[in-house]
Order: structure tokens, then sequence, then C-alpha cells
């Protein structure tokens, strides 16, 4: 199963995301993520 | 003859598994052009109404044979297989054997005991313990919605999301297309025909979606602004011309006049993003809400079932646009939101706690899209595919239901 998002968001938002996620992820872009994590801001 | 019978040595040896696939698949493919041609006919002679085109996807011959097999039952057949419940003596090692094969962590079950669930279904679908996923508290966090593996996260840039390098398919289609917002409908004095109740409920594509001047509309009428469709409800008082007057200023309301998409970012310095999570076999199944945010709406996509593993996503161009889905529709403090729980061949349900009347998966729901889309070509309109309720009534002040970051939305079950 599969849950995709589409939402709207301030340009800079990206940056963010993009940090949080250079952080914590493991193998590019397939990161395992735990329900309740962050994963922008 | 009877003696070289005897005689004759036999050696059974197994049909190669590929080979018996390969045969179902043709036999499959037959049935469904034999099928075809049928209901051609009957339709040519009047018999049947039209149904449903079902789309056949492009790709390898993985996927060319995967669309010939009968998806949505089999995935229908799985669940009831998986609801029966097994002897006490086969839970324990069955499921041990399930959280081992698939890599689910035991420890952190709400309810340890593996013998209190009958059945894989609930065993799949268990509650984990308070406080094995603590919600992050930053109050600016978009937290993940679910356990799993994130594919692709991205920008959206001119209607299209970028499913993997080169593959691409659109928002809209993903989506749906525009539906009148309630402020739209009020401000043109048109009280919306909203049935639900606190908990929710559903309202069909063909059931009454406004009234203007006692006239009553369907969505796809006020979408494509066929005024000879409208049912009369009540004695007309006003004219035939302020009712045009109406129906011309709600058709140029919902045509959204500044030509931008209606998903379409409301501040300038705003943008669309996207974002998929992939949740694996083994994985907790329950999701939850990622921001605090109010859902509007929501949207089911009576599709097709296909896989949504990985590899299925890199080869079969347009997959979350074919399979059934349930889009919820609403807002967070940023402008435009939405949330796409995609079914699968393996879990066809999708379940969310505050809309008990939605049934997906289902033979039922399967029907009334057929027939909605036969009304649609009927009335010589395209098909939406979708049918839509709205949870304006669930809280009046915020016209949709609340949900806060982190609360469980609902899940996928198994079949």
């Amino acid at each position: 199963s599969t849950v995709v998002l589409v939402f709207e968001a301030p340009m800079g938002v990206r940056k963010s995301f993009d940090e949080g996620w250079g952080s914590g992820r493991e193998g590019g872009w397939k990161w395992k993520i735990d329900n309740g994590q962050t994963w922008g801001s | 003859a009877g003696k070289a019978w005897r005689n004759t040595k036999i050696e059974w040896r197994p049909i190669p598994i590929g080979l018996g696939i390969a045969f179902l698949g043709l036999l499959q493919l037959y049935r469904n052009q034999r099928d075809a041609e049928r209901l051609r006919k009957e339709e040519l002679e009047g018999d049947n109404p039209p149904r449903r085109k079902r789309i056949r996807p492009s790709g390898p011959w993985q996927v060319q044979v995967m669309s010939t097999l009968p998806l949505k039952a089999l995935s229908r057949l799985w669940g009831r297989f998986n609801e029966l419940d097994l002897p006490g003596p086969l839970r324990i090692p069955g499921f041990k054997l399930y959280a081992w094969i698939f890599g689910a962590n035991l420890d952190e079950m709400a309810e340890p005991d593996l013998r209190t669930y009958p059945n894989l279904a609930s065993f799949f679908y268990r509650e984990l313990k308070p406080g094995a996923r603590p919600i992050d508290q930053d109050p600016n966090a978009i937290v993940s919605p679910s356990d799993g593996k994130v594919l692709s996260f991205g920008m959206i840039e001119r209607g299209e999301v970028e499913q993997v390098k080169g593959m691409t398919y659109s928002l809209e289609a993903l989506l749906g297309g525009a539906s009148p917002s309630r402020e739209a409908l009020e401000s043109h004095g048109i009280e919306a025909a909203d049935s639900l109740e606190s908990h929710g409920s559903s309202m069909a594509m063909d059931e009454e979606f406004a009234r203007v001047n006692g006239i009553s509309y369907t969505l796809p009428h006020l979408l494509s602004g066929s005024k000879d469709q409208a049912k009369k409800k009540t004695a007309m008082d006003a004219s035939t011309a302020s009712q045009e007057g109406t129906e011309a200023k709600v058709k140029a309301d919902l045509a959204l006049g500044d030509g931008r998409p209606w998903y379409a970012p409301k501040a300038s310095h705003n943008a669309l993003y996207y974002c998929v999570i992939y949740l694996a076999p083994g994985d907790y199944h329950r999701f939850h809400s990622p921001i605090s945010w109010v859902v509007e709406s929501r949207r089911h996509f009576a599709g097709e079932l296909y896989s949504v593993s990985p590899y299925l996503q890199r080869t079969l161009p347009g997959l979350f646009v074919l399979n059934e889905r349930v889009v919820l529709l609403g807002r967070w403090r940023w402008g435009f939101f939405s949330y796409i729980p995609v079914g699968a061949t393996n879990v066809g349900s999708v379940k969310l706690n505050f809309d008990a009347e939605l049934r997906t998966n289902s033979l039922t729901t399967d029907t009334e899209a057929d027939k909605a889309a036969a009304e649609a070509a009927k009335r010589g309109e395209a098909y939406s595919g979708f049918a839509e309720a709205t949870y304006y009534k669930a809280s009046p002040a915020l016209r949709g239901h609340p949900l806060q970051r982190g609360e469980e939305m609902g899940g996928f079950q198994l079949g």
C-alpha cells in the first residue's frame, strides 16, 4: 500500500525538506521512516 | 497396450510455475476478449448499458500479463481467505513466520499475545503500544503519516507529478476535476445538499448536490452546465430567466475564470509538493495525520488494484492514477492539502475512522460506478471517475473534519 501527499507550501520549505532528509536518509530517496517522525518543517 | 501400460515406467514431474502462470494469463486473456466481444454485441443491440472502460496499461510483459488478471476479484478472495480463523496452535508459529519473512517487529504490538489474533487480517491491522511511535513535538514539523519508505518527493510543475525519472502523470488525473466549493455555492444563494452526519456519510455521484430555486442539481451537471438535466423537486416560483441567470453565475464561478487549475496555489510565493510513502507488507498498516488540517471532502476512485511495489511503480506509468484510491481534499495553514491512500492487490481495503460509509474494493461500489458511467454516457458526458462526499457538517465552524497532527485517520486492510 502507498500514501501519496500533495500539498501547498511556501517555496522556501523545499530546502528545509532537503536538509531534514539529508540528515536521516539511508540509500538515496528510499529512506525508511516511522510514523510520527519529522521529515520537514 | 495393457502390457505396455503396465511395464512402462511413469515418472511424474511438476509443471513449472511460470508455465502455469502463462497458461492462466492466456486463459484470462481469451476470456476477457470473449466477454468484451459479447458486451460489444449487447451494447450494439441495446441489451446492456455501456460499462466503464478498463484502461489497459502500457509496460513490459509482466505488466501486460498482470493487466489480464481479475485483480479486484483476486484481492477480495485474498481478503476473505485471510479472515478465516486460524487454529489456535498454528497462530504463534504462523504469525512469527510472517513477521520473520516481512520484518515485522512483534515487540511493538499493543497486544503481544499472538493467540488473541484470530486470523492474518486482524494481525495485519494490529495496533502499536502507546508511545511506540512518538509524534515529533515541534509545532512546525510535518511528520510521516505511516511507517514505510519515502519513494519520491518533489515539486509539482505544470500540473505534472513525476512518478520516476521520465515518467509523469497529471495531477488532475490523480485528484479529479474541480468541484464547487461550499463558499462558491453559498455566494450564489445555493443551499449545498450535504447529507453528512457527525460521523460522515457518502454522497454518490448521481445524487443531488445543490438546490437552486427549487431545482436540484447533481455534481456533473454543475460542472458540465447541462441545465436540461436538472430534476424538478418542488413547484418552481422563480422565473426561467432568473434560473438561467443563477446557472450562468454558478458556471462562471466553477470555471475558475482566471484560467488557473483548481488546485493551483493561492499565494504567488507558494508551490505544490508531492511525497510518496510505500508501506511494505510487514509494516504497521494504520495511517495518521501528518499535520493539523481540515478534511473538506473525499473522492473515491473505484479503479484497478495493481501491486504498488517499488518495482511496479518504476515500470507501470501512472500507477496511482489507475489504482483504486481515496482522495481526501482539505486545507492547512499554507493552503491546499490532499492525502491519498492508494490500494493494492493484497491490501485493497482503505478504511477511514471518520467515514463509516466508505466502502472500497467492493462489488457494490464497482457496480455503482458502472451505473454512473452509463448514465454519464447517456447524457453524452465523460464520467468523472469518482464518487464524492463532503464533511462540511462534521464541524460547521471549520466546514470539514478537523484532524490533529499524529491522529490516527484509518488504515489499509487485507483484501
